[in-house]
């Protein structure tokens, strides 16, 4: 299995919305 | 740039990142994110290392970077293998060293705990389910910590969980003590946790509070956790924080990352606030474990599609994980991906690196770097450019590696 992690994560908004089935990423997340 | 045309500028800009290398290195100042904060269900977000951390330098006496990666490989190995297990069945023999991971936990956030309320930091986790934090009187042993370690018999609303109870059930590893549940998490690294499965009062803000969440008071705590109080856990299965404030928050969270020079981020519960940039790809159902799996399906650098066979993807399968740090690829997607990234690299002398890396440069003589946008592609069509912190690593004050590794076999 691949992984995507936390260094290519940084700084992107990323989010789980479990009950939707879904995970979401937009940039810019943390200014 | 002056020899340039509008055109060439507007085109480099496009398909380019042009920055400083001091991006890449921490900043000095805590400037605490404003995203996020004071919103309801929001903590702050920070890197164990970086300007914002409480932590002192003896307690957070720095790992070398062989040791850093081979934590963070370390993780990836016990992710494999609790996978495979899951894939496999429960009955199939199995290394020792499965089950959920601790590896390199670099992101940290505070939550309250108990009555009245005492503050813990947590490593944040969503590759693990159960949370858990040191408690008195460490019955085993307890590592050291930077906040004062839990102290149940001064919480009024602590309680231990009996056997026969339903969520003590839900453990996977689980034993009874004069009719107390006992629990046992343990980690891809050998670490691991033992000891009373509780509930008590959880806090996040004073408006954020869960008056009985399961956790685990850990009595005997051994391993790579120093500094700090335990485990955040977030994954998707019945005990962690995500299914217990389900009816509070409805299975949704969020968070930013800092990168080392942003000083802090933000993890969020509930819907409200999340941006209206985001972009959404189904969560994938070929992962039925605790982890959250989606799907990649393509890969750009510099605007240009990476040869792949879509197979390549398909075949392994992918999680995204707040605990590991170099993304794993299939090796034929990661040679794709290397080779296209050296092509547009070629003025920087390549240079020797960790073992895990392959494609590492010498910028001793640079002040700027120029360097290909890339970009991923999830399932729906959904392009997330990465950005330019997460491409490049720095593994010296001179020496900065592509930010990618590659799993031993296209199949893992």
């Amino acid at each position: 299995i691949g992984v995507f992690g936390n260094t290519q994560q940084q700084t992107l908004e990323v989010v789980y919305d479990v009950t939707a089935g879904r995970i979401g990423f937009g940039p810019g997340g943390c200014s | 740039a002056l020899e340039r045309s509008e055109d060439q500028i507007e085109a480099i800009s496009h398909h380019y990142h042009t920055l400083k290398l001091s991006t890449f290195i921490s900043s000095a100042v805590c400037n605490p994110s404003t995203n996020g904060e004071k919103r309801k269900g929001s903590l702050q977000m920070v890197h164990k290392h970086g300007p914002c951390s409480k932590f002192n330098e003896d307690m957070m006496k720095s790992l070398t970077l062989d040791e850093i990666f081979s934590r963070d490989q370390s993780r990836v190995d016990s992710i494999l293998n609790k996978v495979r297990k899951e894939i496999q069945g429960s009955k199939t023999t199995l290394p020792a060293k499965s089950g959920s991971s601790i590896g390199t936990l670099n992101y940290i956030v505070t939550i309250g705990l108990g009555t009245p309320k005492k503050d813990f930091t947590l490593a944040f986790d969503t590759g693990s389910d159960l949370t858990w934090t040191q408690c008195q009187p460490c019955a085993g042993s307890c590592y050291s910590q930077q906040d004062p370690i839990f102290q149940p018999s001064t919480s009024s609303t602590y309680s231990n969980i009996s056997c026969s109870s339903s969520e003590c059930a839900q453990l996977d590893l689980a034993r009874c003590s004069s009719s107390t549940c006992v629990y046992r998490v343990g980690y891809g690294d050998g670490s691991f946790t033992i000891g009373f499965f509780a509930k008590d009062k959880l806090t996040l803000t004073s408006e954020d509070v869960i008056d009985d969440f399961f956790f685990g008071c850990g009595q005997d705590n051994e391993g790579l956790f120093v500094g700090v109080a335990g485990l955040f856990g977030l994954g998707r299965d019945k005990l962690s924080f995500v299914s217990q404030s389900a009816d509070k928050y409805g299975k949704v969270f969020s968070y930013c990352l800092p990168s080392i020079d942003s000083s802090s981020g933000f993890l969020m519960f509930g819907s409200s606030g999340i941006g209206s940039n985001v972009v959404y790809t189904p969560l994938s159902a070929s992962q039925d474990n605790s982890f959250y799996g989606l799907d990649l399906e393509a890969i750009y650098v510099k605007g240009n599609k990476l040869e792949i066979n879509p197979t390549v993807f398909t075949t392994s399968g992918m999680i995204i994980d707040s605990g590991t740090i170099i993304t794993r690829l299939p090796p034929t997607a990661y040679s794709a991906l290397s080779e296209a990234f050296q092509a547009e690299m070629t003025q920087y002398p390549l240079t020797q690196g960790p073992s895990l890396f392959d494609t590492c440069y010498d910028f001793s003589n640079y002040e700027n770097i120029t360097i290909p946008k890339i970009s991923v592609v999830w399932s729906g069509n959904v392009n997330v450019e990465i950005p330019p912190q997460g491409i490049l690593i720095p593994v010296s004050n001179e020496v900065y590696c592509l930010a990618f590794a590659a799993n031993q076999d296209d199949s893992d």
